[in-house]
């Protein structure tokens, strides 16, 4: 543990916080994307798998625990009370309800989840259930952030929680690959190249919306997308 | 695989 991941870590935990504040003081979930928040729920199940045979520290099982219950709640609630203020029509997909002209899946399965599983299925770190499903986790979350983005984009400008709980979940990542820097020259067998270039890509996936809301606060500005 | 690192991460 060092501090460039405690500190990713504490981000993506408050990134929750803020998603939750807001959906209760608002009492709406206008602008939030309910396939990110999804996936994000199918990345940290399939991930935190190993709660139930592994252990790595107690701080590891309950930020897991957290984890997948902040995201179950916000799912929950985005499903049941707070429905009525769901955008729907601005959470969908290029391809979405017209996958092959007549299927059911929606864009969100055939251009992510199942890329994301087939990929999982080539690279990985041990072919066995538990490792497939991580790998493809690893993978998921790289992309999750996508409909919430595209969201963004639809709507050209975000209420400042929204933004806020983006920029924390990217501030989280880029974190993250300080700490992977910082492991390279810290320890002596630290290699995780799948988890690397994933992160990366990730976290390049924010650096427009990094951008645009870095213009934004320092001029005072509302957010906004160009286009 | 060098599996010395293992899922220390969250």
């Amino acid at each position: 543990m060092n501090i460039f991941r405690l500190s990713g870590d504490m981000l993506h935990l408050i990134s929750f916080l803020v998603l939750m504040y807001r959906m209760r003081g608002q009492r709406s979930c206008r602008g939030v994307s309910l396939k990110s928040q999804i996936l994000f729920l199918i990345v940290f199940c399939c991930r935190y798998l190993d709660l139930f045979f592994s252990f790595v520290s107690l701080y590891n099982t309950m930020m897991k625990i957290f984890f997948i219950s902040a995201t179950a709640t916000i799912v929950y609630w985005m499903l049941t009370k707070y429905r009525s203020s769901y955008d729907m029509d601005n959470d969908k997909l290029h391809g979405d309800g017209s996958f092959m002209g007549h299927l059911p899946p929606h864009g969100v399965l055939g251009y992510i989840i199942v890329p994301c599983f087939l990929l999982a299925l080539i690279w990985n770190e041990g072919f066995e259930a538990f490792e497939i499903l991580w790998a493809f986790s690893i993978y998921l979350e790289a992309v999750a952030i996508l409909p919430q983005l595209f969201m963004l984009q639809k709507t050209k400008e975000g209420e400042a929680f929204t933004l806020l709980y983006i920029f924390c979940v990217g501030a989280y990542r880029g974190l993250y690959i300080i700490n992977w820097i910082y492991r390279y020259f810290t320890e002596k067998h630290y290699w995780q190249p799948l988890v690397w270039v994933s992160g990366v890509v990730q976290t390049l996936l924010y650096a427009d919306f990094f951008y645009y809301y870095w213009i934004a606060l320092r001029d005072g500005a509302k957010f906004q997308l160009p286009g | 695989t060098d599996k010395l690192t293992g899922h220390d991460e969250l």
